[in-house]
């Protein structure tokens, strides 16, 4: 039996949930409900792991990732390491909306945003100062980089590639690192 | 990561994701989120579905494509969650990602792995409030 509309997303986020289905009943669109509910995330921090403040890089710095997909005319529209602009599920529509591509990147997708006229702001707090810095006391722990000198697992950069590499085998190559991810470190 | 998949009055579809990835990423690192077909995917002959997790991984299956077309197969939508996710540990056993999947009817589902129970969240016309559902994982 068809029971939509639906919202369904991932995590309980209920608050993104219910702004979606709140557009939803104004009459917005499905693509409208999407944008909202997942800026309502980007707004709340949920869970540190969506908008600003949260999960910053090597460097401390806090980068943006979003999509949105329109399932009657298969549009997409992208932004990938968005620096300094917090509304990147808008700026991704706005990549949707106001041109050919798909997906747009880095310090581009930042002039992008400023162009389309999204404000510029950092995107650390406090919080994720703090995140960064304990990171960097505990000797860069954990670690991303593998197979690279001095040993990413106990100090950290600047890395060198290890210059064995190529000759090691599928066996003696470290293995990947995916121990971190958990409820509140995640895609 | 938030990933969103909504069938609007009409019946038509649309998908998204929205993150700051991983902590203590290399700079410059993108995940599966803004990957058409990995973070989300949305078709409005079939239905969508939307992931989290390990992004570094996922975007090497593009699971949400991936539960879309097994859901055009015929699957219901905990079944091509489940296979996609299937078709990931059988390369990274320690993987951590989850996957919501529905149908453009409103029927909806999940799959999960490494994160003990995974919680994803629903609304409908069935329901009075939105609702936390939960799956084994």
């Amino acid at each position: 039996d068809e029971v939509f509309p639906v919202v369904v997303n991932t995590w309980p986020f209920t608050n993104a949930t219910k702004t979606a289905w709140n557009v939803l009943n104004n009459g917005g669109s499905a693509l409208d409900a999407v944008e909202q509910g997942c800026k309502q995330c980007e707004i709340d921090q949920c869970d540190g792991t969506v908008g600003f403040g949260g999960s910053p890089d090597e460097n401390g710095e806090t980068t943006l990732d979003a999509m949105i997909m329109d399932g009657v005319t298969h549009d997409v529209g992208s932004v990938a390491d968005l620096r300094r602009i917090k509304d990147a599920i808008s700026v991704a529509r706005s990549v949707m909306e106001h041109s050919s591509h798909t997906l747009i990147a880095g310090e581009s997708a930042t002039n992008y945003a400023i162009e389309m006229g999204f404000k510029e702001e950092s995107l650390s707090t406090n919080h994720s100062k703090k995140i960064w810095e304990d990171w960097k006391n505990k000797n860069c722990q954990p670690n991303y980089r593998r197979n690279v000198s001095p040993d990413a697992n106990k100090s950290c950069g600047p890395y060198k590639p290890t210059k064995s590499l190529r000759a090691a085998t599928h066996k003696n190559k470290e293995p990947r690192f995916s121990k971190d991810i958990s409820i509140t470190n995640h895609d | 990561t938030i990933g969103m998949v909504v069938v609007d009055g009409n019946g038509n579809l649309a998908g998204g994701t929205s993150t700051n990835g991983a902590n203590h990423k290399v700079p410059g690192r993108v995940g599966d989120s803004p990957i058409a077909g990995a973070g989300a995917y949305v078709d409005n002959d079939v239905g969508g579905a939307a992931a989290t997790g390990d992004g570094d991984v996922m975007m090497r299956f593009l699971p949400s494509y991936q539960a879309v077309e097994s859901m055009r197969q015929g699957m219901d939508p905990t079944s091509a969650a489940q296979d996609a996710i299937k078709r990931i540990i059988r390369f990274y056993p320690q993987f951590s990602g989850a996957l919501v999947a529905i149908t453009k009817s409103g029927s909806y589902g999940a799959a999960c792995h490494g994160f003990g129970t995974f919680h994803y969240s629903v609304r409908n016309r069935n329901m009075q409030n939105v609702t936390v559902e939960e799956v084994p994982c």
